[in-house]
């Protein structure tokens, strides 16, 4: 089990980033954490297509901008089609 | 820009939009006007032109809601999802949710409830979400625009021009005249006491009094009344008018010729007009109106057809029930056809060829009969 608040809120900041996806970016719910993933599995391609989609630095990682966009107020219409 | 998969869009212009209930965040009214400027929005650069329901079905039904409210796709809470729409379409299409558990507020403090409107109605009507940051319809809010300075961003106008078109030509631009049009054999003289008008009103703060092809324009800190061309500020508009009456709360006028009306703000004629006076609730049998008055503490507009009137609930925008009714019968004194009328310092002024009576609503009494130029001070 996570020992120190800083794996908690990683959790958190990844289950945010999973839902974020999936509402926004047409993630599939069944999509492993991405944290068991090589830089190619689909919740990373979602980051890169999120963060192009919003105009931030496109690197497929979960940084603190890409974290920060994810919890600024926002319409709750996807992003694209589904 | 984009649209939705699919590219749905409504197959016709004319669009309602109901209000199905409201924030205790705002006023009704301060509701009511975000969510019409937030449409007028859409309307300014579309063919698109949109009336108010206050009951039944409406193509863009307008609610607050909190949490699970009825869609599968529940609200979170205050902050992160503000308001979600659906793409055009019927039942639940077209609709806007608001999430009741934001601070909704008219000013950039909270979150702006005209910003996120004038967005989700851009999903109402076809749109999906931009990738152009400066984009009303980029996903995410942005709460530090000059809201006094708001502008579609050209992204925005494209993407709805790409469903919808251009709004129809529009005049080009009017211009402002300064020059009064020098009175000639075939103008009326202002000063002839037999001269009579076809329709007079308020426009911010000034009086317009209507003839044939020409207008004089009355300000009340100017002695002489400028004379001018109604062409050369409203070149789509008709001469020979029936009646026209300001809105002064919409900062619209509306004037009447035939089984029609135009609505104008300053010299720009609305877009979506000429429209029947048929869809305000004249029956068939009306085919013009003579004159027509706005009464801004009641918030009512009574139309005077020969020698009975309509009264006109400008709020729920329709004619009240019991109408016509004798014009003689609540405006005693008035007992000929009115030409034209409009209100100024709490009376109403009513034209009937070359006479004009001040008639005090309150004492519900005619107080001076005058000549109906005694406005240009001849």
């Amino acid at each position: 089990y996570p020992l120190d608040g800083a794996a908690r809120s990683q959790d958190s900041s990844m289950d945010l980033a999973q839902k974020y996806l999936e509402n926004y970016y047409n993630l599939a719910k069944d999509a492993k954490q991405f944290v068991r993933e090589r830089d190619s599995g689909p919740v990373v391609r979602k980051i890169r297509e999120m963060q192009k989609f919003l105009g931030l630095k496109v690197t497929g990682k979960l940084d603190s901008k890409t974290l920060e966009v994810m919890h600024k107020p926002r319409c709750g219409v996807p992003d694209v089609g589904h | 820009f984009s649209t939705f998969p699919g590219v749905p869009k409504w197959t016709k212009t004319h669009l309602t939009y109901r209000i199905v209930n409201y924030t205790p965040d705002l006023p009704k009214d301060a509701v009511d006007s975000a969510i019409e400027k937030a449409l007028k929005v859409w309307e300014e650069v579309t063919p698109l032109t949109f009336s108010r329901l206050y009951e039944g079905e409406a193509d863009i039904k307008i609610s607050f809601a909190v949490r699970e409210h009825g869609d599968f796709v529940p609200f979170d809470g205050p902050g992160n999802v503000l308001a979600h729409a659906y793409a055009p379409g019927p039942g639940i299409n077209g609709d806007a949710h608001f999430d009741d558990d934001e601070k909704w507020t008219m000013d950039t403090a909270g979150t702006n409830l005209f910003l996120v409107a004038a967005h989700e109605l851009g999903h109402s009507l076809g749109l999906f979400h931009s990738t152009n940051m400066e984009a009303l319809m980029y996903p995410l809010y942005s709460s530090f625009k000059d809201l006094a300075r708001f502008r579609l961003s050209q992204d925005d106008v494209d993407g709805i021009q790409s469903l919808y078109g251009p709004p129809p030509a529009s005049p080009e631009d009017p211009l402002v005249p300064t020059e009064s049009v020098p009175p000639g054999p075939e103008t009326p003289a202002m000063c002839d006491p037999a001269l009579s008008f076809d329709a007079v009103t308020t426009l911010r703060g000034e009086i317009l009094f209507f003839k044939d092809r020409h207008f004089w324009r009355k300000s009340l800190r100017v002695l002489e009344p400028q004379f001018l061309l109604i062409s050369t500020f409203w070149p789509s508009l008709p001469s020979g008018m029936d009646a026209a009456y300001e809105v002064t709360s919409k900062d619209t006028v509306f004037i009447f010729k035939g089984n029609q009306f135009w609505a104008i703000k300053g010299n720009e004629v609305q877009a979506g007009y000429p429209r029947g006076i048929h869809t305000l609730g004249f029956p068939p049998t009306v085919r013009r109106i003579d004159a027509a008055i706005y009464d801004k503490e009641k918030k009512k507009t009574y139309f005077f057809v020969e020698d009975e009137y309509w009264r006109f609930d400008e709020r729920r925008q329709s004619m009240d029930p019991g109408f016509p009714k004798q014009t003689a019968e609540d405006f005693p004194g008035v007992d000929t056809k009115v030409d034209a009328a409009f209100e100024q310092f709490g009376f109403f002024y009513f034209f009937s060829g070359s006479s004009q009576l001040e008639y005090d609503p309150n004492a519900k009494k005619v107080t001076h009969i005058l000549k109906s130029n005694s406005w240009f001070n001849c």
